[in-house]
């Protein structure tokens, strides 16, 4: 998926739309029924929700013209451009046009409206196109065989909610994408007091927390986290990591999950990853590493599994002797097993669960305990 | 008959450029000199549709590329601002 250069979208949930003009080819409540249910698509993966208005100025007006229609972008007659919307703002801005010069119809013996206007509507509400010939956002008009069953993809919802959120939790949440299996987890909700993380890592002076499938991305300059998919960035990285840790001394990010390793300078894996966690010196009974944090003023990374934690040199790149030693004995107040690590102007934080310890090596001790989630704004 | 073909082959070239235009941000200003097929930056942007479309990226108009370029779509751009 992608959003308008920007990412315009709106600052508020619940919109209106009007349906300003309508076409000859179908019945006014054809339409509205079509309108109204290509906006339930888009209300069902997101806490999105829409009301109609009748006159003046709605958020979304909903408009079919032919030719020259006042804004510069004219419709070419028959066939070709179908359809085009605005991205979220005001005035001209959310608002979606249908080219009258097409044979609207209600199946796809002609140019599906229901199709066409959850498309277009899809833009209204700031999603652009996706190259993903699955997705409803793909540019070219491919009516399903089966309209009835229309389904959003997982591309889809992943696009609407990296910029709303996932729905409301409600017991008879009822999307879900075509292409995803029942198991599949919740979209993780960011201010969720429970939330807890597979991993968390500084990189290059933004601070990433990991996810399932996800993770989010907290700039310095913007207050709002962003959300994004793993695999939007790092396409070969598996979901649900274990750890991750930065060495800004080699400008990389190293990411674990089960006996395996990544260095990722940016967004690009290095050659020759991923390798055994082994390769590092660890003995064959560790399996996988529960946390990871590089301190950068002594060069040493910690790597913390279960109730115990290795030091490694990253000047001699080699464990240190005298290790593993338990959490208990150097990190006192840290309740294992700890899911993540993080060091920040000197401190330590340690996420367990849905709490963290912020931790003082100089004082050798728990100063704070706070929200996993604190970090996020929340 | 070259005229013939030439007048065919500008048609296409014409809906190629509008295309790219349209949708993955040619520069409008094209001077006539990059108006050939081969000539680099239109051969970018061919591939960058196709890229993006899901086809062979050849970089060249063949059947595929010329049939998605006639084929109904939405009207907002697939790349650019």
């Amino acid at each position: 998926f992608s959003t308008f250069p920007g990412s315009p979208k709106w600052k508020k949930t619940h919109l209106t739309y009007r349906i300003v003009d309508y076409t000859q080819d179908l019945s006014r409540d054809a339409v509205d029924a079509a309108i109204a249910k290509a906006l339930k698509v888009w209300e069902e993966a997101s806490p999105l929700t829409f009301s109609r208005v009748h006159a003046g100025e709605a958020d979304i007006m909903i408009s079919f013209a032919v030719r020259e229609h006042g804004d510069f972008i004219p419709f070419d007659g028959p066939g070709k451009v179908l359809a085009h919307a605005y991205p979220p703002g005001q005035g001209i801005y959310g608002d979606a046009h249908f080219d009258d010069d097409e044979q609207w119809t209600e199946d796809t013996s002609g140019i599906n409206l229901f199709l066409v206007a959850a498309h277009e509507l899809g833009h209204s509400l700031g999603l652009f196109h996706s190259d993903k010939p699955e997705a409803l956002m793909y540019a070219l008009y491919k009516p399903p065989t089966d309209i009835g069953r229309f389904r959003l993809s997982q591309d889809d919802v992943n696009g609407i909610q990296s910029l709303y959120g996932p729905p409301p939790a409600s017991p008879n949440d009822s999307v879900m994408p075509q292409d995803s299996n029942p198991t599949a987890p919740e979209f993780p909700v960011m201010c969720d007091p429970d939330l807890s993380f597979d991993a968390v890592s500084t990189l290059r002076g933004e601070i990433l927390f990991f996810k399932d499938r996800y993770f989010w991305r907290r700039i310095h300059w913007n207050h709002k986290p962003e959300f994004h998919l793993i695999s939007t960035f790092w396409p070969s990285l598996p979901p649900e990591l274990d750890a991750a840790c930065e060495v800004n001394s080699q400008d990389t990010v190293f990411i674990f999950k089960g006996n395996k390793f990544w260095a990722t300078r940016g967004n690009e894996i290095q050659v020759g990853y991923p390798r055994s966690i082994h390769t590092l010196g660890f003995p064959p009974t560790v399996k996988k590493i529960d946390a990871a944090m590089s301190d950068q003023k002594e060069k040493k990374t910690y790597f913390f599994v279960e109730d115990k934690y290795w030091r490694f040199d990253e000047n001699s790149q080699i464990l240190e002797q005298g290790f593993p030693r338990l959490i208990a004995d150097d990190f006192p107040g840290v309740e294992p097993k700890i899911d993540a690590v993080l060091e920040a102007s000197g401190l330590f934080y340690f996420f367990s669960g849905s709490s963290q310890f912020e931790f003082d090596p100089k004082a050798k001790m728990v100063t704070h305990v706070l929200k996993s989630n604190s970090w996020l704004h929340c | 008959y070259p005229l013939d073909g030439t007048v065919k082959e500008d048609s296409k070239m014409d809906l190629v450029q509008q295309y790219l235009e349209n949708y993955y941000n040619l520069e409008k200003d094209l001077k006539q000199s990059v108006r050939r097929k081969d000539s680099n930056p239109i051969v970018k942007k061919i591939q960058e549709m196709q890229r993006f479309l899901g086809l062979k990226v050849t970089g060249r108009l063949d059947a595929d590329t010329m049939e998605v370029i006639h084929k109904p779509r939405c009207g907002v751009p697939d790349v650019g601002d």
